[in-house]
């Protein structure tokens, strides 16, 4: 993690996965 | 109100011509009616109004709505352009079209920005970006050493704040996502452009005459 893009680790938060709203 | 299924059709605050909302995002007639359809189940999860609330946002992303999240927030935020506390039809439809696959990158470049630029001033700063680090830590029972977040953290700002005035402007956000193209993986959703086929029921319930 330590060589990891803080806003690529950000992205991976659930909270930005809008796919989710269309789950039936 | 407006969570009755009803072909004359009182609908809720917020709501807006499919034709209208269509000519002006990324999306056909046909998908805003589909939309219309996610919306009314979204919109009446918990408070029957018509109109998206946190929880009930937070219920769709999380299947809990006391779920509280960061970034739900500024997506929720930023979906409410109106800034009432609720997310009304067209802002739902506008707000979900920078997703649209179709949607010029540009957009979701500045969407993006606006979403990590938690305190609105038009920049993001360090702290603002350690905050969402350590918010996505605490996020998924992760747990990184002070010292190794101001790393992550000291190692992205030395990339991307190009001008090296601490703090990342749009022109540096652009031109650093630009370099990242991963950073804008979530800004697309690939399933908007058949959002019709999730919904068929839409055909049912369309106001609009084909012929239009």
């Amino acid at each position: 993690p330590a060589l990891m893009n803080a806003f690529e680790l950000i992205s991976t938060s659930q909270g930005l996965n809008l796919g989710t709203l269309f789950e039936k | 109100m407006g969570c009755v299924r009803s072909r004359h059709i009182k609908h809720p605050p917020g709501y807006e011509d499919p034709v209208i909302l269509a000519a002006e995002t990324s999306f056909t007639v046909s998908d805003v009616e589909a939309l219309y359809e996610l919306f009314k189940k979204l919109s009446c999860s918990i408070i029957k109004d018509g109109l998206i609330h946190k929880e009930e946002f937070q219920l769709a992303l999380f299947r809990n709505s006391n779920k509280e999240n960061l970034f739900a927030d500024r997506i929720f935020d930023l979906f409410d352009l109106k800034r009432n506390g609720v997310i009304e039809f067209g802002e739902f439809v506008r707000s979900l079209s920078i997703f649209h696959p179709n949607t010029p990158e540009a957009e979701k470049i500045a969407f993006a920005f606006r979403l990590y630029d938690l305190r609105h001033t038009g920049f993001i700063e360090r702290e603002e970006l350690k905050e969402m680090v350590l918010a996505l830590l605490n996020e998924s029972d992760l747990y990184l050493s002070d010292d190794v977040v101001e790393t992550i953290v000291d190692k992205t700002f030395s990339q991307a704040d190009t001008k090296g005035d601490g703090k990342i402007d749009p022109e540096e956000w652009a031109e650093f996502v630009k370099r990242n193209p991963s950073l804008l993986r979530n800004m697309t959703l690939p399933y908007l452009k058949d959002i019709t086929m999730g919904f068929p029921s839409f055909v049912m319930n369309s106001e609009v005459n084909d012929a239009e």
